[in-house]
């Protein structure tokens, strides 16, 4: 699991039985300490679970999510994306409504927030060094059904010390320490098997996680790194992580913030709105695109394909 | 699969807006020494005891503090 904090933005990421909702509560009193006190954007989103029945409250359901959230926000809407008969991919997300949304447990009158207060923050909604990079973009490529061989890497060897040292024994040997040269690194190897990996480079990060065991292994790998190039950067960014796993399926999530969309030709907008889906397949022998699905949202674009090895 | 381990995570992403002292601040240029990254230690380790998740380690640029959690 980790968590990335930016002055202005918080990112947590927790795998197992966590209970992470349940900390959104905590999370925004924290903020508005810090003088945060409005959520600008909230994003909310999880592959289907292997098993479900072990979760605990809020995650025993995604209606039982959606309700938690929709209790603490007014603008929330939530998504099932991909089959729902196969792996499937779930977001609830907040659209900005007039630059900000109001937290019903927090701010209960959002008349009482001053108009100077508002003003501020219609101007600084769009100042880059505050809070939107124009280019913002996550990229998530969630891996299931590892290679067995891939997978040796990712546990814990007779005589080797676990936690840093045996992380840092993984980074070199699958070659994640290549992703990203100048990144600073801190990874984590877990006894008897399982890895995590977080890694900064200025201010952006990328993160991985696995847990390498026959039958349910997993791994995922996420970044907001920026990737020059658009899609074919990022098919070749899939290319390089699914050469390390070598999974059975993956899925891979593009979220790309499009300021200038509204001035781009329309068919250089459309374009922009496909997702790297055929550059990845075009990339990659042995995989076939099994779903691809494109959503518009306030200010972003969301492609998600998926792909299956022909084992 | 008695004892496996779920893998797939649940991803949250909050971008906040600031009041108007917490602008005042970013103004001056002093906003990125305050905002989250000025939250104490403790106080994030009280907000993961909820989540069940403790600190490993953490690492920071100037931008960006990263915490490694368990779990």
């Amino acid at each position: 699991s980790s968590m990335f904090v930016y002055p202005h933005k918080l990112i947590l990421k927790t795998c197992g039985t966590t209970t992470l909702l349940k900390a959104l509560p905590s999370m925004l009193r924290i903020a508005m300490r810090a003088g945060l006190n409005r959520v600008w954007r909230l994003f909310y989103s999880r592959k289907s679970f292997m098993f479900p029945d072990r979760q605990h409250y809020p995650h025993n359901g995604w209606q039982e999510e959606v309700s938690f959230l929709d209790d603490l926000f007014l603008e929330g809407s939530a998504y099932l994306v991909g089959k729902t008969n196969a792996d499937h991919w779930y977001l609830y997300l907040t659209a900005p409504q007039d630059n900000y949304c109001t937290l019903k447990s927090i701010v209960a009158d959002a008349s009482a927030l001053s108009e100077l207060t508002r003003i501020e923050a219609r101007r600084h909604a769009s100042d880059p060094r505050l809070l939107q990079p124009e280019d913002d973009q996550t990229v998530e490529i969630l891996m299931t059904d590892l290679d067995r061989d891939a997978a040796q890497a990712f546990y814990h060897r007779l005589g080797e010390k676990d936690g840093h040292v045996g992380g840092h024994r993984v980074d070199a040997e699958t070659g994640l320490d290549k992703i990203d040269r100048t990144a600073q690194m801190d990874s984590y190897l877990f006894s008897p098997c399982g890895y995590s990996l977080n890694a900064l480079s200025g201010e952006n990060y990328f993160t991985v996680h696995v847990t390498p065991e026959p039958g349910y292994s997993y791994a995922s790998f996420e970044t907001n790194l920026p990737l020059a190039g658009g899609d074919r950067a990022v098919s070749q960014l899939v290319r390089q992580v699914v050469d390390i796993f070598r999974p059975g399926k993956f899925s891979v999530t593009v979220f790309k913030s499009l300021e200038h969309a509204n001035t781009q030709p329309a068919e250089e907008t459309v374009a922009a709105k496909l997702p790297a889906a055929k550059d990845i397949a075009s990339q990659l022998k042995g995989w076939g695109l099994t779903d691809r699905i494109v959503y518009e949202f306030d200010g972003y674009h969301f492609g998600f394909a998926s792909f299956e090895h022909a084992r | 699969a008695e004892g496996a381990f779920e893998g797939p995570e649940k991803l949250l992403e909050v971008w906040f807006l600031p009041n108007a002292d917490a602008v005042h601040a970013q103004c001056k240029g002093t906003f990125a020494e305050h905002g989250l990254r000025a939250v104490r230690r403790e106080v994030w380790d009280a907000m993961l005891d909820v989540v069940r998740c403790k600190v490993l380690s953490v690492i920071r640029t100037e931008s960006v503090d990263a915490y490694l959690l368990s779990e």
